[in-house]
């Protein structure tokens, strides 16, 4: 059945509980592009066999592998979006410089989000309070006393 | 982390494009026929010795392609309901819907039988009545759970519950730990 | 703007022509 390597990239960001990062799966994502690839040529045959010859009875099974076609375009954006979901909260969590066991489980377009993130977060928090700025990072819990 | 905050998902019969619960959700089976030829898909169902899917094969087919397929003017599909949204399951919660393990015959009792008001059939009024008075039912037990257990093994708790409750449960021992920790200054 | 960066870099422009494009509308919540 299709799309099964799709839905274990999610199965694998489930399991990884409370926001930790598991390591970019960057085999799996190239498995479902191949997929994806192999499934829209297979429909751009049938379309045109279709067309040319009049073989609406191919019209299902186009509609077929076109709904695996999203399926796996939504997994994919899912697994990647959840991903910088978590990759977000290790600002908040570690501040601007990760441990070297996280980074190591990223991909350089990740890195490369999160310092464009961390521009992000350090300009806004720069407009804030006056001249001064305010890190709003700071003091996520209550002091002690 | 506190600062993650995943796509959450979709309420009613909507889903989230984004959610990874919704996307496992719609990886649920149903039971399906097809009501026309799929040609050069014989690979997919396994059991078939043919080039093309049959009409008229009985398969287990995830929610998402039901959804994907199921048109009703132009039939390709067809849905029955799972076993526990019939009448004779819907007659056992009527009775009592704190008795059934819905993880077991679930786990997304709620979410799958929302989706189900996507496929049109005359049951569909009841299925709805029914999974909204059982969660009714059963709502209260949660709460009770979740705001007395604090600080223990709560997996004798939740182990009956659908993914839905399991996630109320969790809010409300959020809640109960969070109010604690505020009652000693921490 | 960030996100859809990351996006088409590393998976939406190596799919088929007509799924390249993602709403990320559809990431808040409804």
């Amino acid at each position: 059945m299709f799309c099964e390597k799709a839905i274990e990239l999610i199965r694998e960001l489930q399991r990884a509980s409370d926001g930790q990062l598991p390591a970019f799966n960057e085999d799996g994502i190239r498995q479902v592009l191949e997929e994806m690839k192999a499934l829209y040529e297979q429909n751009q045959t049938d379309v045109n066999e279709a067309k040319s010859e009049g073989r609406s009875d191919l019209i299902p099974t186009i509609k077929f592998r076109h709904c695996c076609l999203l399926r796996n375009q939504r997994c994919i954006a899912a697994y990647l979006y959840d991903r910088l979901l978590r990759i977000r909260s290790l600002r908040w969590e570690y501040g601007s410089v990760l441990p070297t066991s996280i980074r190591f489980h990223m991909c350089a377009e990740e890195l490369e989000w999160f310092n464009q993130y961390k521009k992000s977060l350090a300009t806004y928090m720069r407009s804030l309070g006056g001249d001064e700025g305010l890190d709003v990072t700071q003091d996520m819990q209550p002091p002690k006393s | 982390t506190q600062s993650y905050l995943p796509v959450p998902p979709g309420v009613g019969m909507e889903e989230n494009f984004l959610s990874l619960d919704d996307i496992l959700l719609s990886q649920e089976k149903l039971p399906t026929r097809t009501e026309c030829v799929f040609p050069r898909l014989g690979f997919v169902e396994k059991t078939s010795d043919t080039r093309d899917i049959p009409e008229g094969t009985k398969m287990e087919m995830p929610l998402w392609l039901a959804k994907g397929l199921y048109d009703n003017k132009r039939r390709l599909v067809s849905v029955e309901q799972p076993k526990i949204y019939r009448q004779g399951w819907r007659t056992v919660f009527s009775a009592d819907p704190n008795v059934v393990d819905l993880h077991k015959m679930g786990p997304y009792y709620y979410g799958l039988g929302s989706q189900l008001l996507h496929f049109d059939s005359p049951e569909n009024p009841e299925i709805a009545q029914t999974v909204l008075q059982t969660y009714i039912g059963r709502f209260r037990r949660i709460m009770d759970s979740s705001q007395n257990a604090y600080n223990e093994d709560t997996s004798a708790l939740v182990e009956r519950l659908d993914v839905l409750e399991r996630s109320l449960f969790r809010t409300g021992q959020i809640g109960l730990n969070d109010f604690q920790r505020w009652e000693k200054g921490q | 703007a960030n996100t859809e960066t990351y996006l088409k870099s590393v998976a939406l422009k190596h799919m088929p022509p007509n799924l390249q494009a993602v709403d990320l509308g559809k990431s808040v919540q409804k």
